[in-house]
């Protein structure tokens, strides 16, 4: 399974994945990797996840959607403010806090701990509104790049040497 | 501010069966992949644009499990899965089960673009690549000798589906 999730200068998400499924695979099985909400799904006011793994488990939790929902930012609360003086006012909207790079990890690696209790292992690729470019798999590797204009460039293969390997 | 991440696939694999020269070749189509992809997204490019340019190279890729380089069914083809969103607007495509289609990221778009539908299957999603003008790729375009070996390696061990996939790929 391959897959890319990016954040574009205009702030838009996007999410793909594209698989071959499982070797020796019958009567039409499907896994996550086709299924909006399973192995892909974007939302501007969210994230953009691509999933890759043990797609049965990964349908069943929703991994995709279910990492979004958890990082979705709240609607604007938006209300009038009266003037001091009391005659007429203006209209003010509360804006959100701006989403961390531990929150936004931390909703990965929970969705994907719900997915290794239930016995399924794999791994996702996100992006965030605020530009966290993010991995989380609970496999020993996955094969794995990120970039950003911040200037960070790397791709990796197993866990933890994300800084490790550098263009060939 | 512009971000992108890429994936390959995820598995358990023995750090010692990575050979150098295995490990180089992974590495430089991811490379090319998230380069093709930064390089859309820093000229000003759209989120889309670069997913779908990342992709297409892996796709292309035989290391990698989508289009070229697919793993086999038990009947010895070749169905290819994909699934596109633009968060946007939160349209969608999919589809499932195709096996004519050299890079079916593309398809899954042009189900997002072009049709009332998020997802089709089989030979209907054929047909609707064909009346969007999509080639008609022969399924010797897809098969790779690995891919072929793991499905024969399942048939004669009597592994099963994960005991072959288990692993990077």
């Amino acid at each position: 399974t391959v897959g890319a999730v990016a954040l574009d200068s205009q702030g838009n998400l996007a999410a793909g994945t594209s698989t071959g499924g499982m070797t020796g695979k019958r009567w039409g099985r499907v896994g996550d990797a086709p299924l909006i909400g399973a192995g892909t799904y974007a939302d501007n006011r969210a994230c953009a996840v691509s999933a890759t793994g043990w797609g049965e488990y990964f349908i069943r939790v929703g991994v995709a959607h279910e990492i979004c929902s958890k990082i979705r930012r709240p609607e604007p609360q938006c209300g009038v403010v009266e003037s001091d003086d009391g005659v007429g006012g203006h209209v003010e909207c509360r804006s959100f806090r701006a989403l961390s790079q531990e929150r936004a990890q931390a909703a990965a690696d929970a969705v994907m701990a719900d997915v290794k209790e239930l016995g399924g292992d794999g791994g996702v690729i996100l992006v965030t509104p605020e530009g966290h470019a993010i991995f989380s798999f609970n496999t020993t590797g996955m094969y794995r790049g990120r970039a950003t204009s911040a200037g960070v460039r790397e791709v990796a293969i197993f866990g933890g040497e994300e800084k490790a390997s550098k263009t060939p | 501010k512009w971000s992108l991440a890429i994936h390959g696939g995820a598995g358990t694999l023995d750090p010692a069966q990575m050979t150098p020269d295995k490990r180089a070749a992974y590495e430089a189509d991811l490379q090319k992949a998230l380069d093709a992809g930064s390089k859309i997204l820093a000229d000003g490019g759209s989120a889309m644009d670069a997913i779908k340019a990342a992709i297409i190279i892996m796709e292309d890729s035989p290391l990698f499990n989508a289009g070229k380089g697919a793993v086999f069914t038990w009947d010895g083809t070749n169905e290819l899965d994909a699934s596109i969103m633009d968060g946007r607007d939160r349209s969608a495509g999919a589809v499932a089960g195709v096996k004519t289609v050299k890079n079916p990221i593309l398809l899954a778009d042009t189900v997002r673009t072009q049709s009332e539908h998020v997802f089709l299957v089989g030979k209907g999603a054929e047909d609707f690549a064909v009346s969007k003008g999509f080639a008609v790729t022969p399924p010797e375009y897809f098969a790779t000798p690995f891919r072929r070996e793991a499905l024969e390696r399942l048939k004669a061990e009597k592994l099963s589906a994960l005991d072959v996939d288990h692993k990077f790929g």
